[in-house]
């Protein structure tokens, strides 16, 4: 059972594929497992679903992972699911949002990424398809997406980080969740989860322009990080992403939003300033446990305001 | 499986908007092979730079000559990495 499972350590892909298992049988009334798609190599693009019934609720998404280095996403996206799943029934909070809503989790998505930092390149981020006429291999999964996708702040060159790709939702890792929210049509809120540098961020990234609901998600961001910071004192920045980091075309949460996706944020968890990508496992549950309130926030004031 | 046995990460804080252009133009030097963990963005705001051993004196020659400020913020990549898989496989043992 789950409970053999060490949330306080990184886990290989397989690991992680068996826990997800091990949830839904730990939870059958209320945790499924879904494929949405496969990754360039074929790997299955695995969600888990959880749902207390009815049919085509309003729902959440979340997703960890698009960048495989960022090893305490997914690690903190077990956590999340596990708490998820163990506080339905008991938190009220939880029950009041599960008990109207659904909530979709994608924890591994970039598996081809995540499955290469463990055998082959530790500091592997973008995808792992080939690119015509290239010898650099990989996407940047979160340039790829359709909006404002190829503008600045993404790159042309197949050998760069953040590389766009050769066109829009070129990757199945991101074509899978396009169609995955498409065909739903009932998404709510998009929750991208990156690392490091202690961010909260809703769009725009590909333009400077506020965004319409710049308000309501700014003073949401506001309360999200400081109830982030009362758990362990991690300070975090927060606003659009084009302010508070940099120009960034074609990303997950700008799509999401340009598609009738109200309730769009990236965040980007700890390192707090020594470790970068190579936090030490021992920070996996503060991060996970730091993030939870922060997550609950924005889940809740969806749940309360549904449109 | 790539090493990373001497590499750095440099924290590296930008004064103005040029050293954030140089900064940049590092990053594409395709002969450096350096990575961005954290992407130069305004000045002041750290940014940090996973740098191989090999470019190592060749960077920290180029910050200096252009007064940019930096520090050290992981003098070996490859001994974290070491002791991240020490810790995995101690907890999968744990876990059997």
């Amino acid at each position: 059972s789950t409970s053999t499972f060490d949330f306080a350590s990184y886990h290989t892909l397989d690991e992680i594929y068996d826990w997800l298992d091990t949830l839904v049988a730990d939870h059958p009334g209320l945790v499924s497992k879904i494929q949405i798609g496969q990754s360039y190599e074929n790997r299955p693009l695995y969600v888990l679903k959880f749902s207390t019934g009815g049919s085509n609720r309003p729902a959440i998404w979340l997703d960890t992972g698009i960048h495989s280095r960022e090893w305490v996403t997914q690690a903190t996206g077990v956590w999340t699911a596990n708490k998820l799943a163990e506080e339905y029934g008991q938190d009220p909070s939880v029950t009041a949002i599960l008990d109207s809503m659904d909530i979709f989790f994608e924890i591994v998505t970039n598996p081809d990424g995540y499955a290469f930092t463990h055998s082959s390149n530790r500091m592997w981020r973008k995808t792992r398809s080939i690119n015509a006429g290239s010898s650099c291999v990989g996407v940047d999964p979160n340039r790829n997406w359709d909006a404002g996708f190829g503008g600045s702040g993404s790159s042309s060159n197949p050998c760069s980080e953040t590389y766009h790709g050769p066109y829009a939702h070129s990757e199945s890792e991101v074509k899978s969740i396009v169609d995955f929210i498409l065909g739903h049509g009932n998404v709510k809120a998009v929750i991208s989860i990156h690392s490091y540098s202690q961010m909260l961020m809703f769009p725009y990234g590909y333009k400077r322009t506020a965004a319409p609901d710049y308000e309501e998600l700014n003073e949401l961001a506001k309360k999200a990080v400081n109830d982030l910071a009362a758990v362990h004192g991690t300070e975090y920045t927060y606003g659009s992403i084009v302010d508070t980091i940099y120009m960034a075309a074609g990303t997950t949460v700008d799509w999401a939003y340009e598609n009738g996706v109200k309730y769009s944020y990236t965040f980007e968890l700890r390192d707090r300033g020594h470790y970068g990508f190579l936090l030490p496992s021992s920070q996996i549950i503060p991060t996970a446990t730091e993030t939870w309130p922060a997550l609950m926030d924005i889940m809740v004031h969806v749940q309360q305001h549904l449109y | 499986e790539q090493l990373f046995v001497g590499d750095q990460v440099l924290r590296v804080t930008a004064s103005d908007e040029e050293q954030i252009a140089l900064l940049r133009a590092l990053g594409e030097r395709a002969d450096l092979q350096v990575d961005f963990w954290r992407d130069p963005t305004k000045p002041g705001h750290p940014a940090d730079l996973r740098v191989p051993f090999p470019s190592l004196q060749a960077v920290k020659i180029f910050l200096e000559s252009h007064s940019i400020s930096y520090s050290i913020m992981i003098e070996d990549v490859q001994q974290l990495l070491d002791e991240e898989k020490k810790t995995m496989m101690l907890s999968r043992q744990l876990e059997r």
